[in-house]
C-alpha cells in the first residue's frame, strides 16, 4: 500500500489512536474550484483540516524498511469550515428561499459533505453569512450575500495581520520569498497586504465572490 | 602491514607505510610504483611504491623478488614479509583506493577516470616517499595509459628525478616488482578481510578472482545485487558489468540532472504561453503556495 | 526524502544500506 509522509499539528497523534477512524480522509468540492480535493476531519476534536502537498520531481522517501516513490509531502493545515459551507449555502442561495440545513448540504458527487453537519457550533458559524428563521423549532437559513462579506472583510483583516506577523513579502517586487531585509515591512504598502490576503482568501471562495469582495 | 584503518572505514581510501630506513635518506635511492586489482570490478585498487638504496639493489634482487606475476599468493606473502624484515635498506608505502572511491570518481558529476585517478595517486605516493625525507634519484613505474604521456607528465611534476614509464616494468625492475608483491599482498589481504558494512546475511566469499570475466564473480554480483541499493559497496559500480546487471534486476531512478541527460525533449517555447488546456494543472494555487511548491492534494 | 527518484514503491533493506546524513 502507498505510505504518505504527513506534517500534522501533534495533537493529531492521539487523535488517531484515541479513537479508531478518529482521523478521516474525505473528498470535498473545494470550495473556489468546486474540483474534488482531499480534507482531514479529527471525528474528536470535530475539527478540519485542509490537505495541501509538496510535489517536486525527483524525490522519494526511505520510510522505516521501504522505499516510497514520488516523494511527496503532505501538510494538514486547520481550516474553517465555513468556507465549504459556503459553497452550498451560495449554491442554494439562487434559489432565494429560505431551507434547512440537511437539504442544503447535499452533493452526490462528494457524499462525506454531511460530515460538515456534525461539525460544533455550526449554528454560530452559520450566522455569519445566512439569514435565519425558526419554524416549529426547526431552524431554515438563506445565504446572505452582505454579511458575507462583512465576513469575508474580518478574514482579510486578520489574514494582513498574519502576514505581517510572519514576514511574508506581499510587495509586487520580483524577489526571493525566503530573503528579506528588516526594514520590509515599512516598504510593503498597507494596499500590496490587503490585496495579498485577499488573493489567498479567494482561493478558497467562488471567483464571482472573490470579485465581489474586492470591490467591496 | 597494519590494514586496520581500512576495516574500520573502507569507504574512502587509506594509505599505509612502512618506516623510511635511514640508508634511504642517506644514498640516493630507486623507487618503483605499481598497483594491484586495477581490473576486478570487486574490492579495492591498491597503489604501491617501494624504495631502496642504489647501492642495494642487489640484495633487492637476492630476496628474489623477480617479475611478481610469477609469484604465488603465498610466495608473495613470504616475499613481503621478508621485506618488512630486511627495515634496513627497503620502504614501502600503499594507497588503497576503496570501490566506492573509484565507483563515486567515477559517476561523479564531474568525472574522474581511472586513468587520471592511478596517475594522481602514484604521483602523490612518489611526493609522500620525497615529504619522508626518501632521496629519490630515479623512478620507474609501470604505465597505465599511454608511457609517453604518463612519463612527460610525471617528469614535469618531479624535475629532479630520472622518470621511466615502461610497460612490464614489474618484469624489467626488481623495485617495481617488489612494489607490485606489496600492492598484490595488501589486495589480497584487503578482499580476504573485507567487513561488508551493509552487514550482509548470508554473503558468501567465494567471489572468485573478481575480474569481470570470471563466471564465478558474474554469479556472485548476480547473488548479491539489490533492487534498490544497488550492490554492497564492496562492487565498483562504475564497471560495465555492474551496471549490466543493475539495469537488468535493479529499480530504475531518475535524478534531476539525468532527466536533462536523457535529453528530454526540450519543450518548444511557445508551448509555455499556449494555455495548456489539455495539461492543465489542478487548479492554480496563490502565489503564496506556488512560491513554495504547495498544490491542494486532490488524491492521496 | 531523497534527491531522486526511486520509480517504484517497495521494501528496502534502508538500514543495511543507508546511513543518513543532513
Amino acid at each position: 500500500a502507498p505510505q504518505h509522509v504527513f506534517l500534522l499539528p501533534e495533537y493529531l497523534k492521539d487523535a488517531s489512536e484515541k479513537m479508531k477512524g478518529g482521523l478521516m480522509f474525505v473528498k470535498l468540492a473545494n470550495p473556489c474550484s468546486g474540483e474534488g480535493a482531499i480534507y482531514l476531519f479529527n471525528m474528536n476534536l470535530q475539527q478540519l483540516f485542509e490537505i495541501k502537498v509538496f510535489k517536486e520531481k525527483y524525490h522519494s522517501w526511505f520510510i522505516n524498511q521501504s522505499v516510497q516513490s514520488g516523494g511527496l509531502l503532505h501538510f494538514a493545515t486547520p481550516m474553517d469550515p465555513l468556507f465549504l459551507l459556503l459553497h452550498y449555502l451560495i449554491k442554494a442561495g439562487k434559489e432565494g428561499k429560505y431551507q434547512p440545513l440537511d437539504q442544503v448540504v447535499v452533493d452526490d458527487v462528494f457524499p462525506n459533505c454531511i460530515l460538515l453537519l456534525k461539525l460544533p457550533d455550526l449554528e454560530k458559524l452559520l450566522h455569519h453569512v445566512t439569514e435565519e428563521k425558526e419554524i416549529n423549532n426547526k431552524k431554515y437559513y438563506r445565504y446572505s450575500r452582505e454579511k458575507t462579506l462583512r465576513w469575508l472583510e474580518k478574514k482579510v483583516n486578520q489574514t494582513v495581520v498574519s502576514l505581517k506577523a510572519n514576514n511574508v513579502i506581499v510587495g509586487a517586487r520580483v524577489q526571493s520569498a525566503t530573503f528579506f531585509s528588516g526594514d520590509q515591512a515599512s516598504s510593503d504598502k498597507e494596499e500590496d497586504y490587503v490585496r495579498y490576503a485577499h488573493g489567498l482568501i479567494s482561493d478558497y471562495i467562488p471567483k464571482e465572490l472573490s470579485d465581489e469582495l474586492s470591490t467591496y | 602491514m597494519d590494514l586496520s584503518e581500512l576495516e574500520r572505514d573502507n569507504t574512502g581510501r587509506c594509505r599505509l607505510s612502512s618506516p623510511v630506513p635511514t640508508a634511504c635518506r642517506d644514498e640516493p635511492c630507486v623507487l618503483g610504483v605499481d598497483e594491484a586489482g586495477r581490473g576486478p570490478v570487486l574490492g579495492p585498487m591498491v597503489y604501491a611504491i617501494c624504495y631502496c638504496p642504489v647501492s642495494r639493489l642487489a640484495d633487492l634482487e637476492a630476496l628474489k623478488v623477480a617479475d611478481s606475476k610469477t609469484l604465488s599468493e603465498n610466495e608473495r606473502e613470504r616475499l613481503f614479509a621478508k621485506m618488512e624484515e630486511d627495515q634496513d635498506f627497503v620502504g614501502w608505502v600503499l594507497d588503497v583506493l576503496s570501490p566506492n572511491l573509484i565507483s563515486t570518481s567515477m559517476l561523479g558529476r564531474v568525472k574522474y577516470n581511472l586513468n587520471s585517478l592511478s596517475h594522481d595517486t602514484a604521483a602523490g605516493l612518489i611526493q609522500y616517499a620525497l615529504d619522508q625525507g626518501v632521496n629519490v634519484t630515479q623512478v620507474f613505474v609501470d604505465t597505465v595509459g599511454m608511457p609517453e604521456t604518463y612519463q612527460a607528465r610525471l617528469q614535469q611534476r618531479f624535475p629532479g628525478i630520472q622518470v621511466t614509464v615502461k610497460a612490464k616494468a614489474d618484469a624489467l625492475y626488481p623495485v617495481v616488482s617488489a612494489a607490485s608483491i606489496c600492492a598484490k599482498v595488501a589486495r589480497d589481504r584487503a578482499v580476504k578481510t573485507w567487513r561488508f558494512v551493509e552487514s550482509l546475511q548470508d554473503v558468501d566469499a567465494d567471489y572468485g578472482s573478481g575480474y569481470p570475466n570470471d563466471p564465478k564473480t558474474k554469479a556472485w554480483l548476480r547473488k548479491h545485487v539489490e533492487p534498490v541499493f544497488g550492490f554492497p559497496q564492496f562492487v565498483r559500480f562504475s564497471w560495465s558489468t555492474a551496471q549490466t546487471i543493475l539495469e537488468k534486476e535493479a529499480e530504475g531512478v531518475t535524478w534531476e540532472d539525468s532527466a536533462a541527460e536523457d535529453g528530454a525533449q526540450p519543450r518548444k517555447i511557445t508551448t509555455y504561453f499556449l494555455n495548456r488546456g489539455s495539461q492543465a494543472r489542478p487548479q492554480a494555487l496563490h502565489w503564496y503556495f506556488q512560491e513554495r511548491g504547495l498544490e491542494m492534494a486532490t488524491s492521496l | 526524502l531523497l534527491p531522486c527518484e526511486v520509480l517504484v514503491s517497495r521494501p528496502a533493506p534502508v538500514e543495511r544500506f543507508f546511513t543518513p546524513a543532513i
